[in-house]
């Protein structure tokens, strides 16, 4: 057996079915408990049914990309897949709805998968098992068509056994054989529990009664007719439950059916709308730039003017100055009395003040925006690109600006300045990178933007569903091109995608996990490729250095951001990894 | 002339090493070619895991076996494969135990 190193750090673990509605929902439910039974008869560990999305273990059942990255193929080849413990979607199970599954184990209804096995073996994993070598054990990698019959083959058993102990009350026939004996041997190979009745036999101790023993043959029969008995009562209940089943199916399909038809029309209903509020949303756009336009072209009018006056009063000053100094040469010279003149009014030029102060006198959020303004050396980023071979930083509505020389001074600086055409309301870009057109793409909620330069592309923005991304995707975390192979990269949460660069959409068999970006782990900040050809990743105050051909990061802690790409010293207690 | 034809091709082969960690699950991404000793030793530890003679070769064993229905999950513990989270870098690389 193989323990994958994670494990649960409690042993009463909860679990929920997500499909709650379809068609063989009850029978599947069943069969899981069936199966969570045999791990929790085999060590400490109790499970408890619940209907609750929080539940440790989610069983789903789901077809094709599900959005965890690991995507089902159809009927055949992948069956099912499973987490290994731990938080989130760890220790879920998802198994492939267009499988052919048999929900009828314990029948003889050979036809399909049989579910009970497959399940046993993914709950396997939900609890820490890796695939075992052993090809009788549960978690051999491959299916098999055994009947489990609730047993727990030794390596299983010891694999789970290690993992969360054996269960103390050891009565009845089928304790973990820890030290066989003669006697618990033959008890096993007679009294095989089957999984169809429930595991423990609390009424069957043989210590408590001597006399088992002896008359064996014949409680051997007397067990046998029970449990034919019991086989035909089953199979009876079984078909009248079918029966009651198909109705329901028939009826839920019906539903089905018209719950579709409904969302459908519902779906189109919203894109109409969703179409008209984007056309609206650009008339307004256009309607807003050209309003700026008009407004600078005033601006600018206005200065004009105000320039050309205060020439000309500049002008008329200068002559009446000159026509006093004649008239008063002429008075010296002649001793005629000079004519009384007004005094002169000084014109002061019109003041050019720089656009932020303005900002600063007329926008009363100026200052509250000042006071957010975040600390350069000790911020995380939200993105970070090479743009026209300078490092641009975003947090929050600022950025910094960092070229040949260093940081420039002044920043950080509202983004705004640089690309007017961002919302008003900008709180904070989520990912950016240039293009191989050179095109500047900034990914906000869920819509991006492309510049070239500072001039916003035409009928942009566009919602991220244009790329291709899935609908229920609220944002992106990094856009980055891999230095490896030049292509362009997108990551949200757990998942990435890979972007067509002639197409501009999504490429088919993505999403992927991120894990594939080794040591990088999820939810990251920002990625960008520097100018020495490698890829960082950033998260929180740190970021890594990702090694290409090993396609890992190159150093398993992360480094503080801020003395590298901000250039700040270093605190006196500070060194880096290599030194400490 | 004697050798067993494969009924499979080698990208699936390739494609199926990769997806369940018997070669580094990156040459998705990095399309790395991986010299034919590397893939005849990621045969050899499939053959081995899933119980069929160990040959190197992909043989009509391994092509049946390649085509056989599996659990989704990689056969190699990995950092890669399903780990729910990465939660590991603070506690340096899994121990892993093998009976």
């Amino acid at each position: 057996y193989v323990l994958q190193g994670a494990k649960w750090h409690k042993t009463d673990l909860t679990w929920s079915m997500v499909n709650q509605s379809m068609p063989d929902a009850y029978k599947a439910r069943m069969l899981v408990t069936r199966a969570l039974s045999v791990w929790e008869y085999h060590s400490k560990l109790t499970f408890r049914e619940v209907y609750s999305d929080q539940a440790d273990i989610q069983i789903l059942f789901a077809r094709r990309q599900h959005g965890d990255g690991y995507q089902f193929d159809g009927p055949g080849q992948v069956l099912a897949h499973a987490f290994y413990p731990s938080e989130g979607r760890g220790g879920d199970a998802h198994f492939d709805a267009d499988e052919t599954w048999n929900f009828d184990s314990g029948t003889h209804n050979r036809r399909g998968t049989n579910f009970l096995n497959v399940a046993l073996h993914e709950l396997g994993h939900s609890l820490g098992l890796g695939h075992s070598s052993d090809p009788k054990a549960v978690m051999f990698a491959w299916y098999q068509d055994i009947d489990v019959e609730g047993k727990l083959p030794d390596d299983d058993r010891n694999g789970i056994q290690e993992l969360y102990g054996s269960r103390e009350k050891t009565w009845g026939p089928y304790r973990p054989q820890t030290t066989p004996t003669t006697t618990t041997t033959t008890t096993m190979r007679t009294m095989v529990y089957r999984a169809d009745n429930p595991p423990y036999r609390p009424w069957y101790d043989p210590s408590k009664n001597p006399n088992k023993e002896r008359n064996w043959a014949r409680e051997r029969q007397e067990e046998e007719r029970r449990r034919k008995e019991q086989e035909w009562r089953r199979q009876e209940q079984e078909r009248e439950e079918r029966e009651r089943e198909e109705q329901e199916r028939e009826k839920k399909e019906r539903e089905e059916q018209e719950r579709e038809e409904e969302e459908r029309e519902e779906k189109e209903r919203k894109k109409q709308e969703r179409q008209k509020q984007e056309r609206e949303e650009k008339v307004r756009q256009e309607r807003r730039r050209q309003e700026q336009d008009r407004e600078e072209q005033d601006n600018r009018r206005r200065e004009r003017e105000r320039d050309r006056q205060y020439e000309k009063e500049q002008r008329e000053r200068h002559e009446r100055q000159e026509r006093l100094n004649r008239e008063r040469k002429n008075r010296e010279r002649y001793g005629v009395r000079a004519p009384v003149t007004p005094p002169s009014t000084t014109t002061m030029r019109p003041t050019r003040k720089p656009y932020y102060t303005i900002v600063h006198q007329q926008n009363h959020h100026h200052k509250k925006q000042r006071k957010l303004k975040p600390d350069t050396c000790m911020t995380s980023y939200d993105a970070i690109s090479m743009i026209r071979s300078e490092l641009f930083i975003f947090r929050g509505p600022y950025l910094w600006r960092i070229g040949k020389s260093g940081l420039y001074p002044g920043y950080p600086t509202e983004i705004r300045r640089q690309w007017s055409a961002l919302p008003v309301n900008l709180t904070q870009v989520d990912a950016v990178y240039e293009n191989q057109q050179g095109h500047i793409v900034f990914f906000i909620g869920r819509q991006y933007y492309v510049f070239n330069s500072v001039n916003l592309e035409p009928g942009y923005p566009k919602p991220l569903v244009s790329m291709g991304l899935p609908p229920t995707l609220t944002h992106i975390d990094a856009a980055f091109v891999w230095g490896h192979n030049n292509h362009t990269f997108l990551t949200s949460d757990t998942l990435y995608w890979r972007i067509d660069d002639n197409t501009g959409e999504v490429e088919p068999s993505y999403p992927r996990d991120m894990s594939l970006w080794s040591g990088v782990g999820y939810k990251i900040d920002a990625a960008f490729q520097y100018k020495d050809g490698k890829t960082y990743f950033f998260k929180n105050l740190g970021y890594w250095e990702f090694d290409d051909d090993r396609m890992k990061v190159a150093h398993a802690r992360p480094k503080l951001s801020a003395p590298k790409w901000m250039q700040c010293a270093r605190g006196s207690n500070e060194v880096d990894d290599e030194l400490r | 002339a004697t050798k067993p034809k494969a009924s499979i091709s080698e990208d699936i082969v390739y494609n199926y090493l990769m997806q369940f960690d018997y070669l580094p699950k990156s040459d998705l991404e990095t399309g790395a070619l991986r010299t034919e000793e590397q893939l005849k030793d990621a045969i050899r530890s499939l053959q081995s895991f899933g119980n069929i003679p160990v040959t190197g070769q992909i043989d009509s064993a391994t092509a049946r076996l390649i085509q056989k229905p599996r659990c989704g999950v990689g056969d190699h513990k990995s950092a890669n494969s399903f780990s729910a989270d990465n939660l590991y870098h603070d506690i340096g690389p899994h121990v892993r135990v093998r009976r």
